[in-house]
């Protein structure tokens, strides 16, 4: 079962015990799932169960090295999409992509990765 | 208790802030001069401004540059928070850095917030300018240290 | 004070600086 990671997180977070949650309470960062992928095609889907007025959320793929310590998508390795506007990020570059999502949406997320040779 | 103490000292050492002032320093720029004579071990002031995390400050690290601000007001609590008193803050941004300080930086608990206090190290005269050393981190790019203490080191990183 | 900062504002206590959504981000869209 996928689960938010007990290590791979930025460490101010405190991630609760059923590992499907996680609360912060200091500034955007991040935290990844117990399963990585490293060749093929991988789609994984998110149900927006709940999310309070003034929140956001950025949701996406990140290698390894990406930076947990800020959202995924502002350095060269990771990918997200935003709540706030629909905008996709990569190196903290913003680009349109859809409006934004909200409560009750199911969002898709695909990744295409070379086959080894 | 121990927090109840730990604010009751800190609320008695706000009592305790000196008069002070910034003017021309021989030192670099601008300084800050004590308007009283000091004691030693005695407080002098908070180093206060916003408190950010390290990687908020070292985005305004490069802002700053880019903007051509001194970036030299943020002052490293722990590993994960520094106090940035460039853009708000207190007279203590205009402490200069000295080899022979007469004051010292501690770093105090009080609550659940860490708070940077400067204290005297020694007996300090009115209109004597207020130092501290300020360990700045080695760097390549050196930056003369203008502080004409005897045991100056010669840099500040 | 506006001799060193024109926007520099003077407080007695630490602020807490809350970061804005697209804190890190270098282009919005």
């Amino acid at each position: 079962e996928c689960l938010l990671s007990l290590n791979d997180r930025a460490q101010q977070l405190k991630l609760n015990d059923d590992r499907l949650s996680i609360t912060g309470d200091k500034g955007y960062c991040s935290v990844r799932s117990t399963h990585s992928v490293s060749h093929g095609s991988w789609y994984y889907e998110v149900t927006i169960s709940s999310m309070p007025s003034n929140s956001a959320a950025r949701i996406g793929w990140a290698q390894y090295l990406a930076n947990l310590q800020t959202p995924i998508g502002t350095d060269k390795f990771g990918y997200s999409w935003r709540s706030k506007k629909g905008t996709v990020f990569h190196e903290a570059q913003g680009n349109h992509y859809s409006d934004g999502y909200t409560e009750n949406d199911v969002l898709g997320f695909l990744i295409v990765l070379p086959e080894p040779t | 208790d121990v927090e109840f103490a730990d604010h009751f000292k800190f609320s008695q050492l706000k009592l305790r802030k000196k008069r002070l002032r910034y003017a021309k320093s021989d030192i670099h720029g601008w300084g800050l001069f004590a308007c009283e004579a000091i004691a030693a071990e005695d407080m002098v002031i908070e180093y206060v401004g916003e408190t950010i995390r390290q990687t908020v400050a070292d985005i305004r690290e490069k802002e700053y540059e880019v903007e051509g601000i001194d970036s030299n007001y943020m002052f490293r609590i722990d590993s994960e928070t520094i106090v940035d008193a460039t853009k708000c803050g207190n007279l203590a941004r205009f402490i200069n850095h000295s080899c022979d300080p007469n004051c010292y930086a501690k770093i105090i608990p009080v609550e659940s917030q860490k708070k940077i206090v400067i204290y005297s190290k020694r007996d300090i005269r009115l209109g004597e300018e207020i130092t501290y050393d300020y360990k700045f981190p080695i760097e390549e790019q050196k930056i003369p240290c203008r502080c004409g203490s005897q045991t100056c080191r010669g840099s500040l990183n | 004070w506006s001799a060193f900062a024109p926007d520099f504002v003077e407080i007695e206590e630490n602020v807490e600086y809350h970061e804005r959504e697209s804190e890190f981000d270098l282009k919005d869209e």
